[in-house]
């Protein structure tokens, strides 16, 4: 399992970044991997998605995208 | 590869649209 410190840093990394500019679920996934590029595709869908109920951004369609932001 | 992290960014959206 994914160490648990690396995604703390990423779930910190990622809210920041929101918090900054509405960010597609692609920069989200990129931005996540930076910090924690080990994990297997399933683990990282399941891990960003837990970051995400824990965020909870607000959203809105830009360019016909869907967009997080905080 | 970018058409796998648009794989797994819209497995993701699916995920996340069952919720936000």
């Amino acid at each position: 399992t994914p160490s648990s410190s690396n995604i703390q840093l990423a779930e910190k990394v990622i809210q920041r970044s929101l918090m900054r500019r509405p960010m597609t679920t692609k920069d989200i996934l990129k931005k996540f991997q930076t910090k924690c590029p080990g994990l297997s595709k399933e683990q990282t869908i399941e891990v960003l998605q837990q970051i995400m109920k824990r965020l909870k951004p607000e959203r809105k369609v830009m360019n016909d995208k869907m967009h997080f932001y905080l | 590869s970018s058409s796998e992290a648009d794989e797994m960014a819209a497995a993701l959206e699916a995920e996340l649209n069952d919720f936000i």
